[in-house]
């Protein structure tokens, strides 16, 4: 059958006209987000002063404030079944993804493959992915930082001193071991995506979430490794796959929400062992 | 507990900050590869033993080995691609029950599933591997397809079991 969308009957999840990915909410809550990839230049210099101190395995540290945009190809097929709706995505020759929805789960997965990150222009990269909610936070937005407290951050903020920051994105980037979040300033809504391993993440525009996925970088830092943050196997840099959980909505009923959340942190932490036995026509009694 | 010792060990390593947040030199990251896959390779037997206590078989003469599939997060498992027939259990590490949805990656088109634990027969779903991930390097799976259920009710700290097998017309095809 041929279709342009997946998502069930909660959500519409369509490949927009610039090959983003747009979700919009079949409630009465009316959200919206867009995904999308983009990537930062690592800064490089000499470390002879901290002016000069290029990014690395210690620090995030942009070469310029900019934001870089992939030109996507329209490349994307859609796989529908009883269990799983699927989009399968690829942004350019080393970003692909899936974007996914199950049956009986009201969280969406985005299932991300990317590398080796090409260095023939000789410039480390870093890249994120930004899920971009139509929720107006009002600059705020929240991680749960070292896994255990959850902190209310504040864009170009700091709650005991007067802050003025030279380098703005880096300076807005925080710790997120399983979750950040975003509220309506207005309305009962919430936004949150929940990461497989530990990120970093910000928001620099009200309603968006960023997260760093990737990084390959040219320069050691001089935090004392010695190294650049430059991994190789295969005679080619590393490709990392992961997801993040995205789940939003209406909060009016806080309590289930919450709960709906902590089982998906759990879920994705804690992900359930398997074990495999071949069997064969003649051993398969014993085995039960 | 000589096994358990040597993971108890490699945990112990694992703390450290440099392992934790990825600030190790590259030969030092490769080390600490190698000492998490020779101890949760160990970790098979200690898996093993555990599932035949809980089934009540310790005694028993019959010697199952049950193996873990360390490369499925790039879709790959060399024991559920090259058999037509296959048990999986899986175990849940909360406190609480779970119910998920489990891939695995395989060869065959059609596959009937069974839950051994309630013995009836679940829906499950074939979805191709993305092109992209069958282009990883160093992947060397045969693996085209994953094999989706959903797992319903996993008790905390307990495990279900499943039967796989390849429908029988296309047996030949994934034996082959």
């Amino acid at each position: 059958e041929s279709t342009n969308f997946i998502g069930g009957d909660l959500y519409t999840i369509t490949v927009d006209d610039s090959g983003h990915i747009a979700v919009q909410y079949n409630d009465q809550s009316d959200m919206n987000f867009v995904q999308s990839f983009h990537y930062y230049e690592g800064a490089e210099g000499n470390n002879k002063v901290y002016e000069n101190r290029s990014s690395g395995a210690y620090i995030f540290r942009p070469k310029t404030s900019e934001i870089h945009n992939f030109v996507y190809e329209r490349d994307y097929t859609i796989v529908k079944g009883p269990l799983v709706e699927e989009i399968h995505q690829n942004v350019n020759e080393w970003i692909s993804q899936v974007v996914r929805v199950y049956k009986q789960e009201e969280r969406i997965e985005f299932e991300w493959l990317i590398g080796p990150i090409p260095i023939d222009d000789k410039q480390g990269k870093e890249i994120v992915t930004k899920y971009t909610s139509n929720l107006n936070s009002n600059g705020e937005f929240y991680t749960d930082s070292n896994g255990r407290e959850t902190l209310k951050r504040k864009r170009d903020h700091r709650p005991t001193w007067n802050l003025r920051l030279y380098e703005p994105i880096a300076g807005n980037y925080y710790p997120v071991t399983t979750k950040m979040y975003l509220k309506d300033k207005n309305k009962p809504l919430k936004f949150s995506v929940f990461t497989d391993r530990s990120q970093g993440g910000t928001s620099m525009k009200n309603g968006e979430l960023e997260l760093m996925i990737h990084r390959r970088l040219l320069n050691d830092d001089a935090f004392g490794v010695g190294e650049a943050l430059n991994e190789v196997a295969y005679n080619t840099g590393l490709v990392v796959r992961g997801i993040h959980y995205v789940y939003g909505g209406n909060t009016k009923n806080l309590d289930a929400f919450t709960l709906k959340e902590k089982k998906l942190t759990l879920e994705l932490a804690l992900r359930p062992s398997i074990f495999v036995t071949p069997l064969t026509q003649t051993n398969i009694d014993n085995w039960r | 507990e000589k096994e358990l010792e040597q993971f108890r060990e490699a945990m112990g390593v694992m703390q450290h900050h440099d392992a934790v947040t990825g600030t190790e030199k590259q030969l030092v990251a490769d080390d600490y590869a190698r000492l998490l896959y020779e101890n949760v390779f160990n970790n098979e037997n200690i898996a093993a033993k555990s599932i035949y206590k809980w089934s009540n078989q310790e005694n028993s003469t019959l010697e199952w080995k049950t193996y873990s599939c360390l490369e499925l997060n790039i879709s790959s498992c060399v024991y559920t691609e090259n058999s037509s027939d296959f048990a999986v259990i899986i175990y849940n590490s909360q406190s609480q029950p779970v119910s998920t949805y489990v891939r695995l990656p395989v060869n065959g088109n059609s596959y009937e599933v069974l839950d051994s634990t309630d013995n009836v027969k679940i829906v499950s779903q074939i979805v191709p591997i993305p092109e992209r991930v069958l282009q990883i390097p160093g992947r060397e799976s045969k693996a085209t397809k994953e094999l989706v259920f959903r797992v319903n009710d996993l008790p905390p700290l307990g495990y279900k079991a499943y039967e796989i097998s390849a429908k029988s017309d296309m047996k030949e095809e994934t034996l082959g």
